[in-house]
This record gives C-alpha cells, structure tokens and sequence, in this order.
C-alpha cells in the first residue's frame, strides 16, 4: 500500500471519525 | 522560519535541524465534557524525559529509516499474509513461537504520550500508534524480561483495579484479528503476543484495568497487555497505544464517550510539541475526505487518494496507479511509502524545480538529497495531495524534507518495489 507517513502529517491536526467514517486535514494544527 | 509564495515555501536553512532545547507549542491543551487531549512529544527530542535516559539514546538517522523500512515492509506482508496469520499459539516464556511477519514495526521514529493506570494511578509513557491495535505495558514480575524504561515499570499486584482476562473468555479470542497471533493459555489467564517487523516484540497477561487520560477522563475496565517478556526497540518508553480500528483498541473501547473521534497534530520538530485528543470537533478550516477499509488489513485507517501535485503542477500520474495500491494513514510510518510509478513523477518534478541546488549522497531509503550549507535560505516547491473526495492538501514545509545535517538533507519520500504494494 501507499503509506502516508509521519513526516508528512507534521503540523497538520489530523482529525479521524471513527463514526462517521471520516478524516480531515487541517495546517496550522499545533499553534 | 517559513515564508510562503503560491507554489513554493522559503525556508531559513537552519531551521531544518530541531533544536537543542525543548520549545513547547504555544497551543493550549482544553479539557471538557466532551474531549480529552494530551501533550505528543518525539520519543527521542528534548521535549521528552526519555531523551534523557542513557539506555534509549537516540538512533541515527540511518538506523531510524531502516527501521521505518522494517515497519513497512511488515505492514505490506501482514496485508498480504493475512489469511494465513494466527497459526500459533503464544506462551509468556517463549517468544519464539510468534510468526515474525505479524503485527508492524515501533520503528525510532515515534510520538508518545503520557496516560495513567492503575490505582493508584501510574503515569506511562506510550508509543501512540493508529497503525496497530493493542494497547500494552511492561508488567512486573517481568517473568522473562523487560527492557529497560525511564518511569517504574507497571505493577498489577499494587493495583486495585487490575483484573486477568480468563482463557476461557470470548475477548480472548479477539486477540487474534488484533494481534495477528492466536492467544495463548497460563493457568487459566489469557497470554497475548504481539511481534513487530523488526522483531520487537511483547507477550503477557491480557487483563483489565483503569486507564486514566487526564484529570477528568478516566475509563474503567479496559483491556491492555501487561507485559511479562518485552524486547526491542521501545527506546525507553512504557509501550504501545494502540489506536487502530480494531475494537480491542482504546478508540474503540472508548467510544461510547468519544463516538471513535481523536485527532492530533505531530509536532514540526523533535524539539517541540503536539497534541492528542480525544473526542471533541475538528478545526473550522479542516478538510474532510471519507475512510475506505483495506480488505486484508481493516484495522488501518484506509485512505482514497487520487493525485500530487509539485509546486503548484499536478503530476500525471494515472488514478489507476493509486487505487491498485490502496493506502493508509500511519503515526507510526515515518517516511510516505508511493507506489513507484507515483514516486518516480514526484522525485522528477521535485529535482527539476531544485536543479539550482547541489545534490549529495542519499540517506538510507531517501535519494534525492541536498546539500545547503552554503545557502541561508531555501526555496522548495510545494507539495499536495488530492483525495476521491475532491479535496487537496498540501503538506507543511516541515513534511518535505528530512534532513540529516544542513550538508545533506533529502525529499522526506520513498517508493515501493511494487506497484500492488
């Protein structure tokens, strides 16, 4: 498979939806 | 330190390297009714206490990346090997009789968290991982060995909450779509074994117990490993939180309180810090695409993605290129996997937009690598992903590159050997 990794996912909050089946994406996460 | 064009970022070249000293995010961590969050930290930055501890000094950067290779190559054969996984019991005493091929790799290049457990509660610092399921901790007596971990290691016969999980019972056989091995039997005790890639590994006692998130988000009875043979490249931490789709994992016992929503953000250096939430809204400008399941490995968290694009450019690259590779999301996968032919188009389009730059030897898996210790400033193309969904994002600066020193620093990617990987 494509994994994406770690070192891409810096910075971003990276929000998943177990539920809802969902994830979203969104820069500036950590400040 | 980045400054931002349409397709480009400048970067001050000596904010590639983190550094020595821990600067917190200035992000402040809420707690309520409906969400849980917890500080993320690099396992081996100043930022963590078990930076500090001599016995997990921090790897080098080839050791990371050829751990990170075990880790994928693991996750790539338990996709391909998952019919014929489970074949064997496991035994506290002997490790051994865990096929090697199951479960992923820790790898070096890790996020951990602290949690309680216990009661009295004991502070743990776990390796947070969506790529596997099990939570775990190294148990005492440690009836065959723990490695060596900066807090105490955890004690079921101090706590008034623990409780084994019988052989007998019916969550012992879920052991096996969460572990990839069939659970063991000790004296009526239910035994879990779960190998990593690079042949880390812990077996022990599967029970119950409390596990406290913050001060105001505690949960009962919940299953974990407490584990009485632990070796391997855990580097200092208490073990593993499994955050995987499986529902022995913590997102799904906890989901009658957090309906299965966390989310986080990875800190931009080992040298400063992120965040771990549980339950709670996502950020008003994030963007949603939806999760697909990976037929042979349903506890990773699949994802639809159907393009890149390099400085602004969508590379051609055929849909059919990502969809008969398939992919995931993983915290615990350093360094993005693509397909090859998907790898190939990035790397040409990245070399040609950083022709100006000198290039140097590769690091490991990483082959386009550069040399800026001549430059103060660099400029390097933005890169995005598009998904099914319609939606594109770009990663952050700090996400492209990995740099090794300022004399050699390379695009944060690699290939797969095949295109059905």
């Amino acid at each position: 498979v494509f994994i994406f990794g770690n070192v891409q996912q810096k910075t971003m909050e990276v929000f998943y939806d177990g539920s809802a089946g969902k994830v979203g994406f969104a820069p500036g996460g950590c400040s | 330190k980045v400054a931002e064009s349409h397709h480009s970022h400048s970067i001050e070249v000596s904010s590639l390297l983190p550094s020595a000293s821990c600067i917190p995010s200035t992000k402040v961590l809420s707690n309520n009714d409906d969400k849980a969050s917890l500080k993320v930290v690099h396992k081996h930055g100043p930022c963590s206490k078990l930076s500090q501890d001599e016995a997990s000094a921090a790897p080098t950067h080839t050791e990371i990346l050829l751990q990170d290779q075990s880790r994928v190559k693991s996750i790539h054969s338990r996709l391909s090997n998952s019919k014929t996984s489970g074949g064997k019991d496991v035994k506290v005493t002997d490790s051994t009789t865990i096929p090697a091929k199951d479960g992923s790799t820790v790898g070096s290049g890790n996020y951990i968290v602290t949690v309680g457990l216990g009661t009295p509660k004991k502070d743990l610092s776990l390796i947070f991982d969506t790529g596997s399921d099990i939570t775990w901790t190294q148990c005492q007596p440690c009836a065959r060995f723990c490695y060596k971990q900066k807090e105490q290691i955890f004690d079921p016969s101090q706590s008034t909450s623990y409780t084994n999980i019988s052989c007998s019972s019916s969550i012992c056989n879920s052991l096996t779509s969460a572990t990839g091995n069939t659970p063991g039997c000790a004296s009526s005790a239910c035994v879990y074994g779960i190998q990593y890639g690079d042949s880390s590994f812990s077996v022990g006692f599967f029970g119950t117990e409390k596990l406290t998130l913050t001060s105001t988000d505690a949960f009962n009875n919940i299953y974990f490993g407490c584990g009485q043979n632990n070796q391997g490249l855990f580097g200092g931490s208490a073990g593993l939180l499994g955050l995987g789709r499986d529902k022995l994992s913590v997102v799904s016992q906890t989901a009658q309180k957090y309906n299965k929503i966390f989310s986080y953000c990875l800190p931009s250096s080992s040298s400063s810090t992120g965040f771990l939430t549980f339950g709670g809204s996502a950020s008003k400008n994030a963007k949603f695409t939806p999760l697909s399941t990976i037929s042979a490995g349903p506890s990773f968290y699949g994802l639809d993605f159907t393009g890149i694009s390099v400085g602004g450019k969508k590379l051609a690259i055929s849909a059919s290129v990502f969809s008969t590779a398939g992919a995931i999301i993983d915290s615990g996968t350093v360094i993005t996997r693509l397909p090859p032919a998907a790898y190939s188009a990035l790397r040409a389009s990245f070399r040609n937009l950083m022709s100006k730059y000198p290039m140097t030897k590769a690091l490991s898996i990483l082959d386009t690598c550069y040399d800026f210790s001549s430059y103060t400033t660099i400029s390097v193309p933005k890169i995005g992903f598009s998904f099914s969904s319609g939606i594109e994002v770009d990663i952050d600066a700090t996400g492209i590159l990995y740099a090794s020193s300022i004399s050699q620093v390379c695009l944060a990617f690699a290939g797969n050997n095949d295109a059905t990987d």
